[in-house]
């Protein structure tokens, strides 16, 4: 499944 | 953090040491596009805006107050010290055609209509076009100074890495980021070009030159 995003990235 | 995201992640932080390197040893900005280097203070500022309400770790908070910083930085040195030696002549794209249609997609193409979401979404696109007026700028002349070579590949690799490192957090995380992928795929699409005269011609010793 995918997941909404995490904005951990730069 | 993966390897393909670090070594992206280096690859940005070398570019911009490259970038400086040069302005400082040649006393010039000759060859760098302000306007390309100013779109990328309005992506810094616009995306890490999230700084003033999120923690994320200790080395992602360091490298976007560097790479606001840093961006800051070069374009005072671009506005500034070596002034002269910036040529507007040659700048000419007109970044409204850059800033507007993202504005207006970060509008329509986002995960949430908030303000900070549209600005993150917004530094996204705008990311992604940013380098035009600096490749823009080397089409008109039809050559690049070594070292701003080496600049440009830097900054192309670093987004190109980004991609592996989506893949795998695809199969690690089962996370996906359609904005920044699709945009990030764009971005390095755009230096397909320059890394084709790159490998052919800099790396093999030759001086960076379009044909006429």
């Amino acid at each position: 499944s995918v997941r909404p995003p995490v904005k951990d990235e730069l | 953090m993966n390897i393909f995201r670090l070594l992206g992640d280096l690859a940005h932080l070398a570019s911009i040491f490259i970038l400086v390197h040069k302005m400082h040893t040649t006393r010039s900005c000759r060859g760098i596009s302000f306007k390309t280097q100013a779109l990328y203070v309005l992506v810094f500022l616009t995306r890490y805006i999230d700084l003033l309400y999120t923690w994320i770790s200790l080395y992602n908070f360091v490298m976007k107050v560097f790479f606001i910083s840093s961006s800051g930085y070069i374009l005072y040195l671009m506005k500034y010290r070596f002034r002269p030696t910036h040529d507007p002549s040659l700048d000419t794209f007109k970044v409204e055609y850059l800033v507007g249609p993202c504005f207006v997609l970060a509008l329509i193409f986002n995960y949430r209509f908030e303000v900070t979401e549209i600005l993150w979404t917004f530094s996204i696109y705008l990311e992604a076009v940013a380098i035009f007026p600096q490749l823009f700028m080397m089409q008109r002349t039809g050559e690049a100074e070594t070292i701003t070579t080496h600049y440009l590949a830097a900054l192309g690799a670093y987004r190109a890495l980004y991609i592996p490192n989506w893949i795998y957090r695809y199969f690690t995380e089962g996370t996906v980021d359609p904005i920044a992928v699709v945009a990030g795929i764009v971005q390095t699409g755009l230096y397909l070009d320059f890394f084709y005269v790159y490998v052919t011609k800099v790396l093999q010793g030759q001086k960076f030159e379009l044909p006429a």
